[in-house]
């Protein structure tokens, strides 16, 4: 009997292939019902994503546009339907946010178009599209994508604005300073809450270190979440910013020196996560001028001048706001005298721009999806048997 | 790789009106 040679190691395409009566199914299963956790602990978190994109390259394969039509519908729906079911749920939020940035981008590297293969291997390059043109249907993903965004921005806002005005604010953590207060010693607290169980700066770092870890675990591209953080920066800042224009016992120098103490922790967070480029720092910085000037000496013609020249974030409304607000904690220290008031006001004539007090805490800088190819070999994926997507042949 | 040249054919998407429609129909459907 001729000697059996090896059977050559079957070559797989990177698509996968499914029965029409088995879309239903297939969309239940990896979309409506699936669960993130599972998703994230044991596989790639955006292999959904991948794996619908593998089903969408079979039916083009196949050249039949009923079926891919029919499925690319399938996708759409199920994840607006998945979305809607778990719209308070940040974890789904996340995962799917993130899988449909990745199914995006999978549709634009694919897609045979001059201006996405720039990045991807040859092997890549033949695995593109070969009889669809899908971009309509990825203008409506990418309207999805900025639907859920904006969705997940929101449950993440409501989840951290409880901590914002008492952890940037409220709670003393600078010892010198509390020592100032005739209540005697506090204890210098590192749990998330103190003794008196209200939040602290630290419950601020630690909400936004979960958002960021989980944003992370789901595969969220950098750029997403850059944008997310910048986000609830500015969210941060404007609250707090509001707060010192609507409250004068915020206006002292200790809650200066406190507010630059907690702008640091939130500047080192972003450091110790490698954000520092995504801009978040720049939101605080009306706020951080604020602080500056509760803290600067407020008396001499000099000094007036030096504010006006460095509270470019502050409008003379703003700053006059803050001087009139000003408390000092003791006798010694004076109050800022009209007359100095005056003195500003005359360094800030030429001043044309926006007089509103507040800063808008419903504001939103408009998000971006920006193009990013995975270096994922999609014949090397391999569809895990914790899916439930026994229907599915590699091809 | 690709057999022709030949031009990729615009997969038309559903108009607004129609996913609603879809989602309506999809909610009916479910128990």
């Amino acid at each position: 009997k001729a000697k059996q040679t090896p059977a050559l190691p079957k070559e797989y395409l990177g698509m996968l292939e499914y029965k029409r009566e088995d879309e239903a199914r297939l969309i239940q299963n990896i979309i409506t019902d699936l669960k993130p956790k599972g998703v994230v602990v044991n596989v790639i978190p955006t292999l959904p994503a991948f794996i619908l994109f593998m089903c969408v390259r079979h039916a083009d394969y196949l050249n039949d546009d009923n079926k891919l039509k029919s499925l690319m519908n399938g996708i759409i729906q199920g994840v607006k339907k998945v979305v809607v079911a778990h719209h308070k749920d940040f974890e789904s939020l996340s995962f799917w946010l993130s899988n449909t940035y990745r199914l995006l981008n999978c549709l634009k590297q694919y897609s045979g178009e001059e201006q996405f293969l720039k990045q991807s291997t040859p092997r890549q390059k033949k695995n593109c599209l070969q009889n669809f043109d899908l971009s309509e249907h990825r203008q409506i993903l990418s309207d999805l994508a900025i639907q859920i965004y904006h969705q997940l921005i929101s449950i993440m806002q409501k989840m951290l604005t409880p901590a914002i005005v008492p952890g940037m604010l409220e709670h003393e953590s600078l010892q010198g300073i509390s020592s100032m207060k005739p209540t005697g010693f506090r204890k210098r607290s590192s749990s998330l809450y103190n003794d008196l169980e209200t939040y602290t700066i630290s419950s601020i770092l630690q909400e936004l270190s979960m958002f960021y870890s989980a944003m992370s675990q789901h595969g969220m591209e950098q750029s997403l979440t850059k944008q997310a953080v910048k986000q609830l920066f500015f969210l941060i800042g404007a609250t707090t910013f509001n707060q010192i224009m609507l409250r004068k016992d915020m206006c002292s120098c200790r809650k200066g020196m406190q507010i630059r103490c907690n702008i640091s922790y939130l500047e080192e967070w972003l450091k110790e996560n490698e954000l520092q480029s995504c801009g978040a720092i720049d939101t605080l910085r009306p706020l951080a001028q604020a602080a500056w000037l509760l803290q600067v000496n407020k008396s001499t013609n000099e000094d007036a001048k030096e504010i006006a020249e460095k509270c470019t974030e502050l409008n003379p409304v703003q700053i006059v706001k803050i001087l009139n607000s000003y408390t000092p904690i003791d006798d010694f220290e004076k109050r800022v005298t009209s007359s100095f008031v005056r003195q500003v006001q005359s360094f800030l004539q030429e001043y044309e721009g926006a007089t509103q007090l507040m800063l808008d805490t419903d504001y939103r800088f408009q998000v971006t999806f920006p193009f990013c190819p995975s270096s994922t070999a999609l014949e090397s994926l391999q569809v895990p048997s914790s899916l439930h997507l026994e229907f599915l042949t590699r091809i | 790789p690709r057999p022709s040249l030949r031009p990729r054919v615009l997969l038309k998407a559903p108009t607004l009106a129609e996913m609603e429609e879809m989602s309506i129909s999809e909610e009916e459907d479910s128990p």
